[in-house]
């Protein structure tokens, strides 16, 4: 089960761009 | 070509947009103590983006919780000090009801942006921290 500080960085780390 | 640092200049999207530049302006948040307030930015993005499908009901509003919790309801905190009233009692209204929605923290994602363009933004442009990289 992930923790809800594994869940936000998940989500945050998806909006970023991906490396050019 | 345009080096990527002077791209970053021309508005707070293109630097959002590059991870060297969100790595940069994260480091002068941080000095700041407010880089919360750029995490609550690419939360916002990452929650619309959530996959749609069934099954994922349970995921998006552990989700909801986990960004109400961390960033709304400590009204001390930087980013709830710097979204409207009206603002945060609805997103608190979504999670209380169970009514999760893709768009749920869009406005409280516009304000914090205006913040950063207004404020953080240009003064990042400005710091020793941009200007040493260039």
């Amino acid at each position: 089960i992930d923790s809800e500080d594994d869940l936000l960085q998940e989500c945050i780390s998806s909006a970023m761009p991906k490396k050019k | 070509p345009t080096p990527p640092y002077l791209k970053w200049a021309e508005s707070l999207h293109s630097l959002l947009d590059d991870q060297d530049g969100i790595h940069l302006f994260r480091t002068f948040l941080k000095q700041e103590d407010c880089a919360d307030v750029l995490d609550f930015w690419f939360a916002c993005s990452g929650f619309r983006k959530q996959d749609t499908g069934e099954g994922n009901e349970e995921k998006k509003l552990k989700l909801a919780k986990a960004i109400y919790k961390k960033y709304i309801l400590d009204s001390n905190g930087i980013v709830s000090r710097q979204i409207k009233p009206a603002t945060k009692s609805f997103i608190k209204d979504c999670v209380m009801k169970l009514h999760i929605d893709p768009a749920m923290f869009d406005q409280a994602q516009t304000e914090i942006q205006a913040v950063m363009e207004e404020n953080t933004y240009p003064l990042f442009l400005k710091s020793d921290i941009y200007l040493e990289y260039t």
